[in-house]
């Protein structure tokens, strides 16, 4: 199927099976074939993939059908593949939600959505350019968590609490350094760190380094040595 | 320029390693 036929099949209003099976289809053609397809799907296709997830974040969870938790995620895996060159990482930052969106796929009720979802944040967070998308992604954060009501770190700091896959936990540090790091202002960062502290990190932080996993603690040093660091610069 | 593909899992390996957070560290 071409991009065009794609596209149009993305605007038929497809639904459940039809519409999953779709985007399956649409995931392994943008993972397959050239950048050049990418570009031809382009920013038409990205903005067709971004309304129905925005559709579905939209939805009450009541009224969200079997299928419904499975296209979100499939269309996360799709923005993955969308965003795996410059062209495709440049669309998405041109989109006037798209960060909202994967910010509100941070969803602990689903975490192998949360997973895909995460990392996607974490990446745009270390892009050399432009220098603010660590603040871009908190300010995405940040705004999801106003509309649910809770504090900006929450759905992160659930992501880390007991109880979880150490997959997401290992996610959920890497986004928490993924935030603070590049940050340029000591201040700034000494701040992040200390509202996640205030927010539970504190204590979660004694549990996790209890766990006996190596990119675990790969995350968990990268996150001590930078706030020592800080401290002494401080 | 824009024509590579694995930007994102170059991305998403440099943040799994922590190389990503001890190059912008230094």
């Amino acid at each position: 199927k071409s991009p065009m036929m794609n596209i149009q099949e993305l605007k038929s209003g497809l639904r459940d099976a039809q519409l999953l099976n779709c985007l399956e289809s649409l995931r392994v053609s943008l993972n397959n074939n050239p950048v050049s397809w990418v570009q031809n799907f382009g920013a038409e296709g990205l903005n067709c993939l971004l309304d129905i997830l925005k559709g579905l974040h939209d939805e009450k969870d009541d009224i969200l059908g079997p299928y419904d938790t499975r296209i979100k995620h499939e269309i996360i895996r799709c923005l993955k593949a969308f965003m795996n060159n410059k062209f495709g990482i440049k669309t998405m930052l041109e989109t006037e939600d798209g960060i909202l969106l994967l910010a509100r796929s941070v969803d602990p009720k689903v975490p192998a959505m949360m997973i895909d979802a995460i990392k996607l944040l974490s990446a745009l967070c270390i892009l050399p350019q432009p220098v603010d998308m660590h603040e871009q992604v908190l300010g995405a954060l940040t705004e999801r968590a106003e509309m649910d009501e809770v504090e900006r770190f929450k759905p992160i700091l659930d992501g880390l609490k007991s109880g979880t896959s150490v997959a997401l936990k290992v996610v959920c540090l890497q986004l928490i350094n993924a935030l603070i790091i590049p940050a340029d202002e000591l201040d700034f960062r000494v701040h992040i760190r200390s509202e996640l502290m205030r927010s539970g990190l504190q204590q979660i932080l004694k549990e996790l380094r209890t766990l006996d996993n190596e990119e675990l603690l790969v995350q968990l040093q990268v996150f001590e040595e930078s706030g020592e660091e800080d401290s002494a610069d401080l | 320029e824009g024509d590579e593909t694995g930007v994102m899992d170059n991305l998403l390996e440099a943040l799994q390693s922590g190389a990503a957070f001890r190059d912008r560290r230094k």
